[in-house]
């Protein structure tokens, strides 16, 4: 998993 | 992006400016807690440490450095202008001071950062510096409201601005979780255990406050904790 999908949110 | 995470992160973003406005308006700042809002700040700090080296959206962007930026604040003012109203008796946690009679934060290094810390050493998404402070970040904001939930609870009674910065917050983290079920629904690999669990115990620690609070504002009566 993509450090981008998992840390989407605020 | 949908509606429940859009409602809950307005809802975050409109906490600062309850509480910023009222501290300008006031110029005061008795009732909040600094330890609170300093943790916030290290929350705040620790998980957006990405802003230097990932780009997800400009919306979410603009929002880490507005919440880093207002925290900063906030405490800047609760340390300088509004230093004299600052309510410290009431800000203390058990344990506090009786480390050689000095060093105030100690309760809150010993019974909530120190923990946090040890805690996303052990459950992280990865054993590397950023997801180490990412993961600490998530557990430590899911009790950084406690320190401000022990001062309502030893005075008893809050300011309305107070009141409406702490169920502003609380709701914000339960639109989080709806939106976290619509998540879950909706997309294909969406699997976060990690925050899920801090979050649902993040939100339960708002549960007693809102009961109250609900309390209150229905029987138009004064905001009140038992005891």
């Amino acid at each position: 998993k993509s450090l981008l999908e998992s840390h989407d949110e605020l | 992006m949908n509606i429940f995470r859009l409602s809950g992160d307005m809802l975050h973003l409109i906490s600062f400016l309850v509480l910023m406005y009222r501290m300008r308006g006031q110029r005061s700042c008795r009732g909040v807690s600094l330890k609170s809002q300093i943790l916030f700040l290290i929350v705040f700090c620790c998980r957006y440490l990405d802003l230097f080296f990932s780009f997800v959206s400009l919306y979410n962007t603009m929002m880490k450095i507005f919440f880093i930026s207002a925290t900063a604040t906030i405490v800047y003012w609760m340390l300088t202008k509004y230093r004299s109203s600052y309510d410290m008796d009431n800000d203390k946690l058990h344990g506090d001071g009786s480390f050689m009679g000095h060093l105030p934060p100690h309760g809150v290094l010993g019974y909530i950062i120190v923990p946090c810390f040890l805690l996303a050493l052990i459950w992280n998404e990865g054993f590397e510096a950023f997801e180490i402070l990412w993961a600490f970040s998530i557990y430590l904001e899911a009790v950084a409201i406690l320190p401000q939930l022990f001062m309502l609870q030893k005075t008893k009674e809050g300011e309305a601005f107070t009141l409406l910065y702490i169920f502003c917050v609380g709701a914000y983290r339960g639109l989080y979780i709806i939106n976290w079920i619509y998540r879950y629904f909706t997309e294909k690999h969406y699997w976060q255990p990690l925050v899920w669990v801090s979050g649902v115990v993040q939100t339960l620690l708002y549960a007693d406050f809102f009961y109250y609070y609900w309390i209150a504002l229905r029987d138009g009566a004064k905001f009140q904790l038992p005891g």
